[in-house]
């Protein structure tokens, strides 16, 4: 029997919702444009955000829902414009 | 849907296909990529030429992992299948697909025409639409390539940014002096400062003038404002840095690129009696703080430190501005003048000395 298995999901889930956010819920830096950074968002406030985008229940949490639709294949632009 | 703006400046465009994938025979590649761009072909003014050497607008690559200078990267089988960038110069418009995917013309693997189609809308100016049934939807989905792809979210969006096909008024390339611009009987629905720009509206176009360079761009209203209507009957640069647009009974309040929220507001809220249904024209004196607005013969007046009313109007417009006698179709202050606009003709006058200075044509701010 795998040792452990919920420990090994967890950390994976972990993995694929930074990464997921990182990539589709990070404004892209639009290199014209000086001036100020805007503060970055917590985790939660970006996964608050995919959750409204793809209208999914808002908990700011990687629920399995969630998670479901960052496992599917999808287009690299962000969700969020420059 | 979503845009990211500006769109193309031009309405014919080129595509060129730098490299391909093995999963599909060059010919497949082809027509898939060229049905792609013949989804946005039907609904848009646009027009896209394949060439085969030299830089195209749009350069489509496959490509895995970090690929070239491309600053995004892929991630192997799954996951990302493809990204592009929005309208511009370098990267601007090119579109890249993941050469880790299983490639195809049918519904194994991913489908490659579906793919390029929604990629392309981004190389066009859209962004992702969070309407499911959307192609810009940011999901893969596969759908009978024989049915039509875009849905109506897909199709206001691109047409947002181009208009539809339908209304082209001519193919010659959108050069704001193009000769329906320096036609003799061109008018305008509203002009108004903005900042150092003076910007004339006409149905669902306006044009931005930069007097002391005269240069001239011609944009979509809705390319700026999306939520704004066509039409716009008049328009003015207040106190505060913002633009008040009129059609109707309503109005709308925009700082930059935003409508502020709570608009359009009914023009009864600036105290217009119930018996005023729309305003023809309207301008803000910067020396007084006072603001004309003009409707048939008469004007009102609107002070904009105490944000009403001034007693005693409406008056006749003839009476405040000797001289100013048909319907004013647009005004706008420039460097303490006033200048009306009334079908082709346009009057500069002279708040001071109370007189019309001169006459001239409505275009005359255009380098025709």
């Amino acid at each position: 029997l795998p040792i452990h298995p919920e420990k090994d999901n967890q950390e994976e889930d972990a993995k694929l919702v930074q990464d997921y956010l990182s990539k589709f819920y990070v404004v892209e830096e639009d290199p014209n444009q000086g001036g100020w950074k805007v503060n970055a968002e917590s985790t939660a406030e970006k996964l608050q955000k995919m959750q409204q985008f793809f209208g999914l229940k808002v908990t700011g949490k990687p629920d399995r829902e969630t998670l479901e639709i960052m496992k599917k294949p999808r287009c690299g632009v962000p969700d969020v414009g420059l | 849907y979503g845009v990211t703006l500006p769109g193309w400046k031009k309405n014919k465009l080129t595509y060129r296909i730098v490299n391909y994938t093995p999963d599909m025979s060059k010919e497949d590649v082809d027509k898939a990529i060229q049905k792609a761009f013949e989804v946005w072909r039907t609904v848009t003014p646009l027009t896209f030429t394949h060439i085969h050497v030299g830089i195209a607008d749009i350069m489509i690559a496959f490509g895995t992992r970090a690929h070239g200078h491309c600053p995004r990267y892929f991630d192997g089988p799954l996951g990302v299948l493809a990204h592009a960038f929005p309208p511009g110069n370098g990267f601007g418009g090119d579109v890249h697909f993941d050469e880790d995917e299983d490639w195809t013309t049918g519904s194994a693997g991913f489908n490659l025409f579906l793919v390029a189609a929604h990629e392309v809308g981004h190389a066009l100016g859209l962004s992702h639409s969070n309407d499911q049934r959307a192609l810009m939807f940011p999901n893969y989905a596969y759908v009978s390539p024989r049915e039509f792809p875009l849905s109506p979210d897909d199709i206001s969006g691109i047409q947002s940014i181009y208009g539809s096909q339908s209304n082209t008024p001519d193919n010659k390339p959108t050069t704001p002096t193009s000769p329906k611009t320096c036609g003799s009987h061109m008018s305008f629905d509203a002009v108004t400062t903005l900042r150092r720009e003076v910007i004339f509206l006409k149905g669902r176009h306006l044009w931005r003038v930069y007097p002391d360079t005269s240069e001239v761009e011609r944009e979509l209203i809705s390319a700026l404002w999306p939520t704004l209507p066509s039409g716009i009957q008049a328009v003015y640069e207040n106190m505060k840095d913002q633009i008040l647009f009129f059609k109707g009974n309503q109005f709308w309040v925009v700082s930059g690129y935003q409508v502020l929220l709570g608009y359009p507001k009914n023009i009864n809220t600036l105290g217009f009696p119930k018996g005023v249904k729309k305003i023809d024209a309207a301008v803000c004196n910067k020396n007084t703080g006072k603001t004309d607005f003009f409707i048939g013969d008469k004007y009102w007046r609107f002070d904009e430190n105490r944000q009403s009313m001034e007693k005693g109007y409406p008056r006749h417009t003839v009476d405040g501005f000797p001289g100013i006698s048909q319907k004013v179709d647009a005004v706008f202050q420039q460097e303490g003048f006033f200048y009306f606009f009334h079908g082709s003709k346009q009057w500069e006058f002279d708040p001071m000395a109370k007189k019309v200075i001169r006459e001239m044509k409505s275009n005359s701010w255009f380098n025709c």
